[in-house]
């Protein structure tokens, strides 16, 4: 989606 | 051996409610603590948390560590054989390959058993880290369900803006632009009050997507009250709880600022 930032760039795997 | 009687059955059935659409299947880990669930939507932009904790059941057994893999569109199709006052338990082995439901009218008079085959599902599991929220705002459920579906009509975008004692939902489209804007309620304690509170009384911003918001509130019927929590550059959380003893959680990752 244009504009829609990740979930992933904010959570990481631990 | 893990087994888990919850006399409200209706409350799986929402929490499902609020977790099918956005989850096609999932672990649902089972522990001596309780159940949870974490899972992303297929393109990564919300992570959903469901978290049942023991003390929700009236029993509750968990001899080791299980993980249900359940596809989530197949348990809803079950769940909805349910009634909603009906007793729901789980029961599955400890390397299960399939989870037993049972289903129980409220004045024992139908019984139904379920079978539903389990699948290996790979998932990450995402670390959450503590965050100081800059605003957290508590609405009704109801509302905030209204506001988000209204407002998707103008775009499918949704803004969020927390000042002091205000929380304003905004969205702009090509057929118009529409503010709605809720007030603090006063020293009102009831399910209807607006409640809003921030870290140092800056205001805070941000974007997101509606569809996600929508989905969202799916889950409106588990929890009178939502609470919203916002920070600059940081996703949205957005929390029905579950009486004292379950949350679903739904963490969504802001749009970027134009």
């Amino acid at each position: 989606m244009p504009g829609q930032r990740s979930i992933t760039s904010f959570f990481s795997s631990p | 051996m893990f087994e888990a009687r919850l006399l409200q059955g209706s409350i799986l059935k929402k929490a499902l409610e609020g977790i099918r659409e956005l989850i096609t299947s999932g672990n649902w880990e089972c522990s001596s603590a309780g159940i949870s669930m974490q899972g992303m939507d297929p393109s990564h932009v919300a992570l959903t948390v469901l978290m049942l904790q023991n003390d929700l059941f009236d029993q509750f057994r968990c001899d080791r560590n299980v993980t249900l893999g359940l596809n989530h569109a197949t348990f809803s199709k079950i769940l909805k054989c349910a009634a909603n006052d009906d007793i729901i338990t789980l029961k599955a082995e400890d390397q299960p390959d399939e989870c037993n439901l049972l289903f129980q009218s409220a004045n024992d008079d139908k019984t139904s058993d379920f079978i539903i085959k389990l699948t290996d599902i790979d998932q990450e599991t995402l670390g959450i880290p503590d965050t100081e929220y800059a605003a957290t705002v508590k609405v009704p459920s109801v509302e905030f369900q209204r506001i988000c579906r209204d407002l998707s009509q103008f775009g499918d975008t949704i803004i969020i803006s927390v000042k002091k004692g205000c929380v304003e939902f905004s969205g702009t489209g090509e057929i118009g632009s529409a503010k709605i804007a809720l007030k603090e309620s006063g020293n009102v304690d009831d399910d209807e009050k607006v409640s809003v509170e921030m870290d140092k009384d800056t205001p805070c911003s941000l974007s997101f997507a509606s569809r996600y918001l929508n989905y969202f509130t799916k889950a409106t019927s588990l929890s009178d009250t939502v609470t919203l929590q916002l920070c600059p550059e940081h996703p949205l959380v957005v929390s029905y709880d579950i009486g004292d003893n379950g949350s679903l959680k739904y963490y969504l990752a802001p749009k970027i600022e134009e």
